[in-house]
């Protein structure tokens, strides 16, 4: 159908992406 | 700062498999509008029984998506494996790709979280649908190993509680920036769930939306599939990715703007969870078999069972002597016939009696070893044949001509000797004849006396003597 790609502008994240979790 | 489970056993729910409902056909689909606090929000909510054969947890563009980090858009994905329903799954990098949580695909363990917190959804081998928190171990499981999994992150319902609160403690939210985690869960948006309901249904649930705009926050969402009868379920992800593809055809509105933002474009995903035709379990009937419609059409006369797993050569099971393989019976050593029922005939030995025996003058064999020893004839004379020709020390034995003339004079001479015994028997049977006729005829022609038994052999009794008195002796002396 050609609907092109989409600016993946609508963000729903459970963890905030300022930092990502270390690993203990 | 999230720590890492590697193993023991995690707060997790096991549902067994469920008894098929009889006429149960493909997905149900329903779609509805809906008003949450006045906002009306349209959505799809999807039935789908027997889900270890007809749900699959797809990676993106297919087998090896993840590992290259894959993404794809649901349709694209949906409409190569042929799902009647799906929609986008797990969660991901939007900047690498990287498939984010555990994803096992149709059998296939494609990633593993490590241990880390968040909410799983997976199917066993054995059917047993399983929602919540796994360790490591228990991801990794062997025994009765995930043959689907996916994560997402908030148990939204447990057991048919909300379990939303115990969610954000045990998903790392802690550890975040302010608020992030609790605003995922509290922010409206568009959003997909997976879990089952009571009759251990799967169900798929998806609302349109844009975050902050539209749609529903997660306790609404709960809340709904409360309603609808779900017992387990768990959030995946949802924002622009929110896609819902019917027939390998967009059925939804994501939010995600295309370039031109007039317009609004599915994004590409990475996992997607998809509803198909029943497969058969496993879809290659372990490569002894068919598909058709769900269910394994064994090849071959052997191969049975709903997998083509097990091989069956009748009840005989060939005889106790041989074992069941897929072209049927085979024999031990020494036995042959379809059930391995029949001792190899005689001049063979070994496997199937597929080796003639190696004896001197075709002396039959051993059947298991080929031992030149007396081996077992069927009847009497043929023993008896075998046992002269066959147990003969070999320098007695002779060559067959030799053998046969050696035969042929011995008999001669023998026979001759017995007809030579029977004439002097005969003349001399006939002489003592002749000679004892002639003694007779002397002999009776003189005068012949009886004696009384009991005077030759003593004393008469008294009784017989006075008998003797008064008659006359009736004998003359």
């Amino acid at each position: 159908l050609g609907s092109g790609s989409s600016r993946d502008d609508d963000l729903l994240l459970p963890y905030s992406r300022a930092r990502p979790r270390s690993v203990r | 700062d999230c720590t890492r489970v590697r193993a023991g056993s995690r707060e997790h729910e096991s549902w067994p498999l469920s008894p098929v409902t009889p006429g149960a056909r493909g997905p149900t689909v329903r779609t509805f509008v809906s008003h949450f606090e006045h906002r009306a929000v349209a959505g799809h909510l999807t039935r789908a029984a027997e889900p270890l054969r007809t749900f699959s947890v797809l990676e993106p563009g297919g087998s090896g998506g993840c590992a290259s980090r894959r993404r794809t858009t649901v349709e694209e994905t949906a409409r190569a494996a042929g799902c009647s329903v799906a929609q986008n799954g797990g969660f991901f990098r939007m900047d690498t790709g990287e498939c984010l949580g555990n994803v096992v695909s149709d059998g296939r363990r494609v990633s593993s979280a490590g241990g880390l917190q968040n909410a799983q959804f997976g199917i066993r081998r054995d059917g047993t649908l399983v929602t919540g928190y796994l360790s490591e171990e228990e991801v990794l499981d062997t025994e009765n190993p995930f043959v689907q999994l996916l994560s997402g992150v908030v148990w939204l319902i447990r057991n048919g509680s909300i379990y939303i609160n115990e969610s954000q403690a045990a998903e790392c939210n802690e550890t975040q920036e302010t608020g992030s985690f609790s605003k995922f869960v509290n922010v409206i948006s568009a959003r997909t769930a997976v879990g089952h309901d009571r009759k251990g249904r799967l169900v798929l649930f998806h609302v349109d939306g844009q975050t902050e705009q539209r749609g529903i926050n997660l306790w609404e969402m709960a809340e709904f599939l409360l309603k609808q009868d779900v017992v387990n379920a768990i959030n995946l992800d949802g924002g622009g990715s929110a896609t819902f593809v019917l027939n390998g055809t967009l059925a939804s509105y994501p939010s995600d703007h295309c370039q031109d933002n007039m317009w609004r474009c599915p994004r590409r995903v990475s996992t997607v969870v998809c509803l198909h035709e029943p497969r058969c379990q496993p879809p290659d009937c372990n490569g002894h078999g068919t598909c058709v419609e769900g269910h394994c059409q064994c090849s071959g006369h052997f191969w049975q069972g709903a997998a083509c797993d097990e091989l069956d050569c009748g009840p005989a099971n060939c005889s106790q002597h041989g074992l069941c393989t897929e072209t049927g019976c085979h024999c031990e050593a020494g036995w042959t016939g379809s059930n391995c029922s029949e001792e190899c005939p005689l001049g063979w030995y070994g496997p199937g009696c597929q080796s003639p025996c190696k004896c001197e003058h075709q002396c039959p064999c051993d059947p298991q070893t080929g031992n030149c020893s007396l081996a077992r004839a069927p009847t009497l004379t043929s023993i008896l044949s075998q046992v002269k020709q066959c147990l003969l020390p070999p320098e007695a034995t002779l060559k067959a001509g030799e053998l046969s003339l050696f035969t042929r004079t011995t008999w001669l001479a023998l026979t001759l000797a017995l007809v030579f015994l029977l004439l002097i028997s005969a003349a001399a049977n006939v002489s003592l004849f002749l000679g004892s006729r002639t003694e007779r005829r002397r002999h009776l022609d003189g005068a012949y006396v009886y004696h009384p038994l009991q005077e030759m052999n003593g004393e008469l009794l008294a009784s017989e003597k006075e008998q003797l008195g008064d008659t006359c002796n009736p004998f003359k002396d």
